[in-house]
């Protein structure tokens, strides 16, 4: 899970925009 | 009836795909062929109109020729401004990614896998989709980028000091090929869905689900390529045989950016791309 930290954040987030 | 939920489905994609990219493949060609003549893309093709282009880099909405800085002394080396595209380009990928997240979890099912698997699943799916959406941008001359509001020649990419000016060549050699195809948005936005439910994803924890999806995706797809066109018996087969060249391709890529941390220091990769890019292949 750690490896893959901001997709899991932008598979668990609304739509709004993620700081990328 | 089952033929009534494919035709439903392919709609509802289409639909989601429309919502999650800025630029269609509708709208690229449209700037490609010239047939917008009131948004002709400004065209990079040295690295004069590079330095003078590169601040509207990425931006979705560039300014018009009388409002645009006249180019100054106090422009960088043209190395940098080679690397300071090269980081933009990155950016925008990034958050390509996050547009295709955003597509993926619209696919019927898909939120519903097991958040591993939804991992899995996107990050060895995502630069294939990454490479098909980059071909609606290419013709045999050269790619738009930036939303559609600059066109870079494929001369000047190959121009980049090594090893960057060979990285764009098989890229446009698989989009001129897969363009002969001629998907439309509607069929692409299928054909992408296909890919990204794909069951033989190594290290996948539940296969079957993902295997049961892909399979209603494949036949609305096939569905959808007999009702699109009704020309090309053949299409759907010589689709699915894009999918052995495209990850021949991926592989290709993440190799070259392998051997790219090994001889350029300085480069640092985003670390979204990072994250998809460790231990693949």
């Amino acid at each position: 899970k750690e490896k893959h930290k901001i997709l899991h954040r932008l598979l668990q987030n609304s739509t709004s925009p993620v700081d990328l | 009836p089952e033929s009534a939920d494919l035709r439903a489905l392919a709609k509802h994609l289409y639909e989601s795909y429309l919502k999650s990219f800025p630029l269609t493949k509708a709208k690229a060609r449209a700037i490609l062929s010239g047939k917008n003549s009131d948004n002709a893309p400004f065209v990079i093709h040295d690295m004069r109109s590079l330095m003078e282009g590169e601040q509207f880099v990425n931006c979705r909405q560039i300014p018009t020729q009388e409002h645009r800085p006249v180019m100054g002394a106090l422009h960088p080396p043209p190395d940098e401004a080679e690397l300071r595209f090269l980081h933009s380009c990155q950016f925008r990928s990034a958050e390509a990614v996050s547009e295709v997240t955003e597509f993926a979890k619209s696919i019927p099912g898909f939120v519903n896998l097991d958040l591993n698997d939804q991992v899995t699943l996107l990050k060895y799916a995502m630069i294939e989709v990454l490479f098909i959406m980059m071909a609606a941008l290419m013709n045999k001359d050269g790619t738009l980028i930036s939303y559609g509001q600059i066109f870079m020649t494929r001369e000047f990419l190959k121009s980049f000091r090594k090893p960057f000016g060979e990285m764009m060549e098989p890229k446009f050699e698989f989009s001129i090929k897969f363009n002969l195809l001629e998907l439309d948005d509607s069929d692409m936005a299928l054909f992408l869905s296909v890919i990204i439910l794909s069951g033989d994803r190594p290290g996948l924890l539940n296969v079957k689900p993902v295997e049961d999806i892909q399979e209603t995706l494949l036949r609305s797809l096939e569905l959808q390529l007999k009702m699109n066109h009704p020309d090309s018996p053949q299409l759907f087969a010589k689709v699915l045989q894009k999918m052995t060249d495209l990850r021949q391709l991926v592989s290709d890529h993440v190799q070259s950016i392998q051997l790219l941390k090994q001889t350029e220091i300085d480069m640092c990769l985003h670390p979204l791309l990072q994250e998809i890019m460790r231990d693949l292949y």
